[in-house]
């Protein structure tokens, strides 16, 4: 998926993500240039994948129906007033994406760390099929030993979900991506 | 003659002293048939020349505006037996008195049009503030997934875009520099907030399944047939709708800075640069790669690669807006037939029907924050349940980061198993209630209490759905 955040000057937060679902999703291209998703795949029907999960019924294929989705623009603002911590996020890497955008806001709000320190720790995501705790690269071996010693299955990968980040404290705002990304980029005007 | 003098520089200051208009103004009267003096008072312009006089001695000036006032602050003028003043009852001063009233006049006039102007200006500079266009750049901020992208939506925020311009620019751009991730053959979501308002819009333009798919085609042969897996596409249409609601600039011109871009060329960036080395799409056609693969083998990040086809698919879009792209015209015809030549079902019936939702986003209250986030068919709900349950944990800096990390785990464990339960709620009405018990706090409180703090669940709490089957 593609993320977009903007904090602009007219005090708007926009968040958006999109996507393709695929790498270049169907890979059928027009003659126009244009590439076609492969988007009905977040659909579930019996037997599609090998580890044999049982199907949603809620997401079962119905015509004109959207397939769920775990694309997740989120915006965080005071609860009360005006004055306080904005936020615009955007996760990739479906429901990894969602793992990740929980221990961004996690870091944000309750540990209360900067944004650039809470996009570049490592995170988790358990994999709820095959059972395992899946962590990134970022974790060191005392976290995975303590994880496991509480009877989590962990399974090391190098990257699971890429979430971008704005932020703004009353008028001052930042742009920050997630420093895996070796392309994505924040650009704040001062 | 002395007297005299001194009468003729009474005169003249009495009209004129900057000393005190009041004072001078209570000066006792000259009797009406008071001779002419032998030297006549000085006509206005010779007392604005002697005011004016730089030659005039400043001592004796005052000196001479002292000694006017002194009869002025006797109480009883007839005890003044040496006093060559007399009693008058004519204002000799009446000329000099209806001057000063003109110049009262004259005053209120200036003070009334100074008001006026003030006011008119200070009102003028009000409604400037809250209703025209921003006079000074402020602070702002884009991220994308890719520098080009980023440097665009600046680009756009600088010619006095709305951040929603900005967005949009930026969103083509990425499926111009970023082909393997999204694009316009795709779809998406888009979250608008309004801080000053305190208002928020989902605009949902993710594809939906076409009128003639089904189940069992999909069981049988979506690997082998890609055309099945094409949904219609929403990106435009949620664009545009974004856009009609947002925009500032000319929807033209939006789309004509991301033309620009696919145009002119960009610089291949290594994530595209690895999908094309590693992620080909299985039986991907020459045309395909003739496109991303121009010299026969995948590009190296940082080579220059040109996508003309698409800004010309984007000048139309410009031009002719959404319909271009939806009601059957040369793009709708060839989409069609590309993914039916695939084994696919899309028609043109099912362009035409589609129409990108606007809707309000889910929200929770998470440590005095509100937490926006898309409905269902979007997992935003079981997010909002994840930071519920999580909140009444003590989750401070003062707990060790193992520890939370593991209350993070179940908590995402119980999160992830309530998202496959989600779907879209036009077709499945229980979603709208699973979806209240995901914002419930009572019911975050609940699944917290089946989470050990030293051992991970065994088996699942909840039963889990199929998730994310393919790769995304």
């Amino acid at each position: 998926a593609a993320q977009v955040l903007v904090m602009g000057p007219d005090d708007f937060i926009v968040a958006m993500v999109s996507s393709l679902n695929r790498p270049f999703g169907s890979g059928l291209l027009t003659p126009s240039g244009i590439l076609l998703n492969s988007q009905m795949l977040d659909f579930s029907w019996p037997n599609r994948t090998a580890n044999h999960s049982a199907p949603s019924l809620e997401n079962s294929v119905q015509p004109g129906k959207r397939p769920l989705s775990f694309l997740l623009p989120t915006v965080v603002r005071p609860a009360e007033g005006l004055c306080g911590t904005y936020l615009a996020l955007g996760a990739n890497g479906a429901a990894r994406g969602l793992s990740g955008l929980t221990q961004v806001l996690l870091n944000v709000l309750t540990l209360n760390r900067n944004l650039s320190d809470s996009l570049a720790r490592g995170r988790l995501h358990p994999d709820l099929q095959s059972n395992l705790l899946q962590v990134d690269s970022e974790f060191t071996e005392e976290e995975i030993e303590f994880l496991e010693a509480r009877g989590h299955h962990v399974e090391k990968v190098d990257v699971l979900s890429w979430v971008h980040g704005s932020r703004r404290t009353n008028t001052f705002i930042i742009g920050v991506k997630d420093p895996r990304s070796p392309d994505a980029a924040g650009a704040t005007i001062l | 003659m002395a007297a005299e003098n001194e009468a003729s520089q009474e005169s003249a200051l009495g009209a004129y002293s900057p000393v005190d208009y009041m004072s001078i103004t209570s000066f006792p009267r000259l009797p009406e048939d008071e001779p002419a003096p032998a030297a006549p008072l000085r006509g206005r312009k010779d007392e604005d020349a002697f005011l004016g006089d730089p030659d005039t001695d400043p001592d004796s000036f005052l000196k001479s505006a002292r000694l006017q006032r002194l009869p002025s602050s006797s109480s009883e003028m007839g005890s003044q037996d040496g006093s060559p003043l007399r009693e008058t009852r004519k204002d000799p001063f009446s000329a000099a008195a209806a001057e000063c009233s003109c110049r009262q006049d004259g005053l209120t006039v200036i003070v009334t049009a100074c008001l006026t102007f003030a006011t008119g200006v200070t009102v003028a500079l009000v409604m400037q503030i809250y209703f025209g266009d921003p006079q000074i750049f402020q602070q702002g901020a884009v991220v994308t997934d890719a520098s080009s992208c980023t440097a665009l939506g600046m680009e756009v925020l600088s010619k006095q875009g709305s951040s929603v311009d900005a967005a949009v620019a930026a969103a083509l751009c990425l499926g111009i520099v970023a082909p393997h991730s999204s694009g316009l053959g795709g779809g998406g979501v888009m979250l608008v907030h309004d801080i000053r308002r305190n208002e928020s819009h989902l605009i949902d333009f993710r594809e939906s399944a076409p009128g003639a798919l089904r189940e069992e085609a999909l069981q049988r042969s979506w690997d082998t047939k890609p055309g099945l897996l094409v949904g219609v596409p929403g990106m435009v249409k949620g664009l545009h709708e974004a856009h009609q609601l947002y925009g500032r600039l000319p929807w033209s011109q939006v789309l004509a800075f991301a033309a620009a871009v696919a145009q002119d060329g960009f610089n291949v960036t290594h994530d595209l640069a690895h999908a094309l080395a590693e992620q080909l799409p299985p039986n991907a056609s020459d045309r395909f790669l003739d496109t991303f693969l121009p010299l026969g083998h995948p590009p190296l990040p940082g080579s220059l690669l040109r996508r003309p086809d698409l800004a010309e698919v984007l000048d139309i879009l410009g031009t002719s807006g959404p319909a271009a792209f939806y009601n059957g015209g040369n793009l709708t015809l060839e989409m069609v037939a590309e993914a039916q030549h695939a084994g696919g079902v899309i028609t043109e019936e099912d362009f035409s029907n589609y129409s990108a939702l606007t809707e309000k986003p889910v929200c929770g209250v998470y440590r005095g924050h509100l937490v926006l986030s898309p409905p269902p068919p979007h997992t935003g709900p079981a997010l909002i349940s994840a930071l519920n349950i999580l909140e009444g944990f003590n989750l401070t800096s003062l707990v060790s980061r193992e520890q939370a990390l593991h209350w993070v785990a179940e908590t995402l464990k119980i999160a992830l198993a309530l998202a496959s339960r989600l779907g879209d709620p036009v077709y499945d009405s229980t979603i709208t209630e699973s979806m209240d018990d995901m914002l419930s706090k009572v019911e975050a409180a609940n699944f917290r209490g089946h989470i050990s703090d030293s051992q991970a669940a065994p088996a699942p709490l909840l039963p889990v759905y199929e998730l994310d089957g393919a790769p995304t």
